[in-house]
């Protein structure tokens, strides 16, 4: 099973089209396997980037560099993922 | 039975097939069973079919669960599935929608997917058929649609999230809906439940030309997403995809439209801005509830304008 430690998510928004453009660059940059949970499409609505720990640094210098704005939505993937689990098991086993 | 499911939680493939089972056993009168075909993978493509008898009624089809990682929108299908079921009978729009028409129900339309996102990759959003000429697995199922298939909307690469498969409906998850609806020949709506970022979307998305009924739809996805709005104040933005998001080509409410049907919409359901797919559990029954409202508005008002 894949798991996702230390991985995040970043809220990034775009405020020009130069930048937008540059989000579906860094998109399309397979050694960092970012993947967008919510694509970039026009300045100001916000995309989700879940980012691989490996690639966190890379792709937070890249933002910074060229000024896009981010926050980050979640902070590990992979907490998050352990609760949707733990959460899971204990309603099989009040079901049951 | 059904009573003792919990609808607050998220539930592997087998537990929401026996749960499919309980829903026919408890409405045998209402409810039935259909396989409309195989996945990738062999797993049985199940679509509940709610009908008061008649046959060839015109119809609405629902779906839900095409991007396998959307988890809150199999668990909302699951509890709409119930609700349709429950409320037949004692809502008054349920009963004049299922007296006059059927509904066709596919709560798991991308198994292969779905059981993935349990053993192996949690993030999984496509089929699982493999690619002659890729180590890339899977194709987006909602970019192999053969409406505008091929286009900019969607990528040609193997390994994109986006992919858009080797050619229109190459996809057995998606061809098996498309022979359906074509053997069916009278679907009036088609409904595909997506999340998330709090969308009503109509078509088109593989071009920027609007639909001939665009204003038409306009003023219903209005409606709906007020009617949305009011239960938890989830603000949801509307229009066609093209306008709204991006362009995408091959997409489910895209073909239908090509294909006559008139009243052919997508639902991104709520993120809340927090969690994206990952919406805690505790989210599912809001986020059911408060779609409620919006779906009986669509259905009731395809209802009310047969063509």
């Amino acid at each position: 099973e894949q798991l996702f430690v230390g991985d995040q998510v970043l809220r990034i928004t775009a405020s020009n089209e130069e930048q937008i453009t540059l989000l579906r660059v860094l998109g399309e940059q397979a050694e960092l396997q970012v993947d967008f949970w919510r694509h970039p499409t026009s300045p100001g609505r916000p995309a989700d980037l879940r980012v691989p720990f490996p690639s966190l640094q890379a792709v937070k210098i890249f933002l910074e560099s060229n000024s896009i704005s981010y926050s980050i939505m979640i902070k590990d993937v992979q907490e998050l993922l352990d609760e949707e689990k733990k959460t899971m098991m204990k309603s099989r086993r009040i079901g049951r | 039975s059904t009573k003792t499911f919990d609808f607050a939680s998220y539930h592997t493939i087998d537990e929401i097939y026996d749960w499919i089972d309980m829903l026919v056993d408890g409405h045998p009168s209402l409810v039935s069973k259909i396989q409309i075909g195989q996945s990738y993978e062999n797993r049985p493509l199940y679509v509940l079919k709610f009908s008061t008898g008649g046959s060839n009624r015109p119809a609405i089809w629902l779906d839900t669960g095409i991007h396998s990682r959307e988890w809150v929108t199999q668990a909302t299908g699951i509890w709409t599935a119930n609700k349709i079921a429950e409320e037949y009978g004692q809502d008054p729009s349920v009963t004049a929608i299922l007296d006059s028409m059927d509904i066709f129900f596919e709560i798991i339309t991308n198994p292969d997917g779905f059981a993935f996102t349990h053993s192996s990759n949690r993030m999984w959003r496509k089929t699982r058929s493999i690619n002659a000429s890729s180590h890339c697995v899977g194709v987006d199922p909602n970019r192999n649609w053969d409406a505008g298939f091929g286009g900019s909307g969607s990528s040609s690469n193997p390994c994109s999230d986006i992919y858009r498969g080797p050619y229109a409906h190459s996809e057995r998850e998606v061809k098996a809906i498309v022979d359906f609806i074509h053997s069916h020949g009278n679907m009036k709506s088609v409904i595909s439940i997506h999340s998330y970022s709090q969308m009503l979307l109509f078509p088109y998305g593989y071009k920027t030309e609007p639909v001939p009924n665009h204003q038409e739809l306009n003023e219903l996805a209005k409606k709906a997403v007020n009617d949305l709005a009011v239960l938890y104040g989830t603000k949801y933005t509307y229009g066609s995809i093209v306008d709204t998001i991006y362009l995408a080509d091959g997409t489910t409410v895209d073909w239908a439209y090509d294909n006559g049907v008139k009243y052919s919409f997508s639902f991104e359901l709520r993120d809340t801005g927090r969690y994206g797919f990952l919406l805690p559990s505790s989210q599912i029954i809001p986020t059911a509830t408060e779609t409620w409202p919006a779906l009986l508005d669509i259905m009731v008002y395809v209802l009310e304008h047969p063509y």
